[in-house]
């Protein structure tokens, strides 16, 4: 319906301007419907500005910025309809150290409501998590998994969770 | 509710019966190029009831299973299983836990089970309705796909709203 | 023949003028996300006469021009130049050195120039045919990219074997 | 001509088999025509299979072995139809440790033939450059770079090289 959606486009939009800032320390972003009049059909376009640059198109943004803006709308979902569990497959691939940081720390702050699992090959990621699922291939050809833990401090998600490690 | 479990046996190259059990925190999956880590995410999509072969970048269901090494002979089915605990809040079911399965065999032929009973994809769908749970949920972030929601047309990128409203 | 030195001002976020010497050995350019490693890519691509800004991130040729920041006031032209050196194997040339440049105003207007002298577009492809250099080689990657040559039909990649025949 | 693309074609797939040998340590791979019968127009399909695996679709490959395949493709035609220079952006995105070490390796290879510039995130990779190229925003938004050399035991392409270090 027309409201369900003017709605969750509102909620959406708030939780994206917070969330770049947090993502980007700074900078400015909000999403806009194409065509104001028509909110049935509309599409929707990102407007996106680092600190410190003036706004651009958001295709001349560095491949890191996509993907922190990328992740910004992401979790300004997720926000608005939480998922008991996600599955991010390398989105660090493109991100510096301290923006990993930065997307570490907001994973971090979702684990109230959802469990996390992801996949990476970057050391500052698997430094932030709870467990390693490690996927060997000793026999060439067949995966196998073994996993190890770090430590225990937090809590299936719905449950009080003391603060995390 | 959260995923307690995932079981997969003959899913792409996890030949043998393999186990990823819920623990507290960041879960994350790691290991060398071609191990099988994006697999992982592929049989969580599957076993959702995934279409669309080409999306889990295969051509066919039958691609999906376990099609042999230098030293393993290819296997007759596919089977995954995603288990999901403390479902009555989310699912207002009887169930403390719900356990969904998929198959897929050679000849093309595929099964569904909730909790062990056979079931069509429709009533996993419905079951999952409005919890998050499912494939079109972007809770589920393939590799390399983070880039599509800014480079995607904002009629398209409009889709992900309505699947949040 | 070999890249001497990459030298730039107004180009994108090189707002002051930049060089960018011949060493030795590998050279690896680095630094944090959006800092301006693919637009120094971008500008060897666009000084060999690339046409399409979209393939450059942009929507017009004038979207280079370094258009300001908080501290710093727009500027009215991009200017990049690529100097080749011990050209005469290559270029049959009586110059030892080869230096192209290329221009682009607010009014969308441009200039190409080799050592200094006014020419066309045409006239830099045709000094540089079969040397190697140029937008249409597979020698400039640019980021994200590398997959395409997997993903692309057979008949797309067919286009890169008639270039290199 | 047809004959001058059926002798590059044939080249390039002599390269190709033994690139992608070094870039996997094992496995095969070729370049097939689609249509063997029209040298023209056929497209180019890629077969690839990494070691102690068996045949399947390059679309199945995970993302490290689609770079390293397309790495070994790129490669294929460099040595085919070398560049005085090239410019290869976040290659190593998508690989793990020792990917980066092969593929280090043969571009050190190549050193002999063309100038390498690498844009990286990468600390292997930044460990095997002679020079690094730091781009910095001290001035938010204006792009600036310094220079750091290591090394000075390789020559210029073209000029008889000592041992690499
Ligand atoms: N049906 C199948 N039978 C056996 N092996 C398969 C099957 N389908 C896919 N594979 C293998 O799985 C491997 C890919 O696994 P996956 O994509 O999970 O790797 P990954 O760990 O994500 O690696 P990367 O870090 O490079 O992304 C491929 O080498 C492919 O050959
Ligand atoms: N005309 C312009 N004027 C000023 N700044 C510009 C202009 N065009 C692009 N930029 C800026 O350049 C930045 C992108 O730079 P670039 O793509 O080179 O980053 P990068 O170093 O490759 O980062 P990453 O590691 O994330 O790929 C963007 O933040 C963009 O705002
Ligand atoms: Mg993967
Ligand atoms: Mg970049």
């Amino acid at each position: 319906t027309t409201q369900m959606f003017q709605e969750t486009f509102v909620k959406v939009n708030e939780n994206f301007k917070d969330m770049f800032g947090k993502l980007f320390g700074g900078g400015t972003a909000r999403l806009v419907m194409v065509d104001e009049g028509d909110v049935l059909e509309s599409g929707i376009e990102i407007i996106a500005r680092p600190p410190g640059k003036k706004l651009q198109s958001v295709s001349l943004l560095s491949g890191g910025e996509r993907t922190m803006t990328a992740v910004a709308l992401l979790f300004s979902l997720y926000m608005v309809k939480p998922s008991p569990f996600c599955v991010l497959d390398e989105l660090d691939a493109a991100l510096d150290d301290s923006n990993i940081g930065r997307f570490v720390t907001v994973v971090k702050e979702f684990l109230a409501n959802s469990q996390f699992i992801v996949i990476t090959h970057n050391r500052q990621t698997i430094g932030a998590a709870n467990v390693l699922y490690g996927v060997t291939m000793e026999k060439r050809g067949v995966s196998k998994i073994i996993s190890v833990k770090f430590n225990r401090h937090q809590a299936p998600p719905g449950k009080a969770a003391p603060a995390a490690a | 509710m959260y995923l307690k479990r995932l079981e997969m046996v003959g899913f792409k190259s996890f030949a043998e019966r393999t186990k990823l059990e819920y623990e507290p925190g960041i879960m994350a999956i790691v290991g060398p190029n071609g191990c099988g880590k994006s697999n992982i995410s592929d049989a969580i999509r599957w076993v959702l009831g995934e279409q669309s072969a080409k999306s889990l970048r295969g051509a066919g269901m039958t691609d999906f299973i376990f099609n042999g090494t230098d030293t393993h002979k290819p296997m007759g089915m596919a089977e995954v299983s995603l288990t999901l605990a403390e479902c009555e809040a989310s699912l207002g079911m009887e169930y403390h836990e719900v356990t969904v399965t998929r198959r897929v065999y050679r000849s093309g032929e595929g099964e569904y089970l909730i909790n062990k009973t056979p079931c069509r994809l429709k009533d996993i769908q419905r079951l999952f309705m409005d919890t998050g749970v499912g494939t079109n949920s972007y809770s589920l972030m393939e590799q390399g796909r983070i880039d599509r929601i800014l480079s995607s047309h904002p009629e398209d990128r409009r889709e992900v709203f309505e699947e949040a409203s």
